[in-house]
């Protein structure tokens, strides 16, 4: 079972046009690993971004570096995968 | 087991065969309404079970829905149990659905992607492909939602077999998009696809491949107005809508511009709800305020194009 502990989704916002091609590029690289949930589509409008504990260093460094403003989304992504389970087998029951 | 569907949770999320066997206890209790059809098998050889609503007819138009062609979209699958139910439940008791099914028949495939529903309880809980194995590629699955004969293999698809948005080797090269396609053209009578997805709250209809608006591009925007606005009317959840092109960006190879391209004019898809703090993972205790809310602007939809024969 794929585990996502420490895993961070990432709420991204770009302010124009050229942050978002940057966005672009970056899910293009594969060894980050990085998963977006939501894509980057125009000025203003959020992006989410699902990034391996392993990558949230370069990650964020590389959106500070092009200042592009993010917000953590999701903490921990594997805390709420285990909620939904349990709320699932409570249900069960 | 859930022995009736009257006492089904659909404030839960549910295993694909507690769906299928909910499908089947709604074909039980509703036996002059619905039946179940299987249109073809996926890849691992799961059945694709449709739910077909019909008061009698031969060949009548039909609306086509369907959810949960990415697997990880929880909220999709459960939002389609809700409706379907709903559609039930409502004939002979809402006027509108009444009236659309004494004329129609609506056919709803729930799990549009077995394969890759199993994969998310079992494996990887944020899985989006299929389940099919690519030739050369350690890399597993085709994103379904671009290997549609619409535009495939241009941009806003990815021909790496690793991507989240792999096009796929050939369009309908995955039994789960050609099984779909085939009955579409098979029946010959459809006149709406709506397809479901989450979470960016939008709708959405074509073209993805190219930004030319399709000529009832008008008509289509009206409708969508229309239907977000009677969504938000439900408990303030605001939508964007557009075509694909206009509103998310260029994609390729979408099921919705299939479905337009091959004479299916009333062709919508739907980005459910998220607040903005779950995405993918948002909590069973939305599942009925997000169904409750998609209901109405479904409902528009589906009443339009009853409205509007062609």
């Amino acid at each position: 079972e794929k585990l996502f502990t420490g895993d961070q989704v990432l709420r991204i916002t770009a302010s124009d046009e050229e942050q978002i091609t940057q966005l672009r590029v970056l899910g293009e690289q594969a060894e980050l690993q990085v998963d977006f949930w939501r894509h980057p589509t125009s000025p203003g409008h959020p992006a989410d971004l699902r990034v391996p504990f392993s990558s949230l260093p370069a990650v964020k460094t590389f959106l500070e570096s092009n200042n592009i403003s993010y917000s953590i989304m999701i903490e921990d992504v594997q805390e709420l995968l285990d909620e939904e389970k349990r709320t699932m087998m409570k249900s069960r029951r | 087991k859930e022995r009736s569907t009257s006492t089904f949770d659909f404030a839960s999320y549910h295993t694909i065969d507690e769906i299928y066997n909910w499908m089947d206890m709604l074909v039980e209790d509703h036996p002059n309404l619905v039946s179940k059809i299987q249109i073809g098998q996926s890849y691992e050889n799961r059945p694709l079970n449709v739910l077909k609503f019909s008061t009698g007819g031969s060949n009548r138009s039909a609306i086509w829905l369907d959810t949960g062609i990415h697997p990880r979209e929880w909220i999709t699958q459960a939002t389609g149990i809700w409706t379907a139910n709903k559609i039930a439940e409502e004939y002979g008791q809402d006027t509108s659905v009444t009236a659309i099914l004494d004329s129609m028949d609506i056919f709803f495939e729930i799990v549009t992607n077995p394969d890759g529903f199993v994969f998310t309880h079992s494996s990887d809980r944020l899985w989006r492909k299929t389940r099919s194995i690519n030739a050369g590629s350690p890399c597993v699955g085709v994103d379904p939602n671009r290997n549609w004969d619409a535009g495939f293999g241009g941009p806003g698809a990815s021909s790496d077999p690793c991507s989240e948005t792999y096009h796929g080797p050939y369009a309908h090269s995955e039994s789960e998009v050609k099984a779909l396609a085939d009955f579409i053209l098979g029946h010959g009578n459809v006149k709406s696809v709506i397809s479901i997805h989450s979470y960016s709250q939008m709708l959405l209809f074509p073209y993805g491949y190219k930004t030319a608006p399709v000529p009832n591009h008008q008509e289509m925007n009206e409708l969508a107005k229309k239907a977000v606005s009677d969504l938000a009317a439900v408990y303030g959840t605001k939508y964007t809508y557009g075509s694909i092109a206009d509103t998310i960006y260029a994609a390729d190879g979408t099921a919705v511009d299939w479905a337009y391209d091959n004479g299916v004019k009333y062709s919508f898809t739907f980005e459910l709800r998220d607040s903005g703090r779950y995405g993918f993972l948002l909590p069973s205790a939305q599942i009925i305020p997000t169904a409750t809310e998609t209901w109405p602007a479904l409902l528009d939809i589906m009443v339009h194009v009853l409205e509007h024969p062609y």
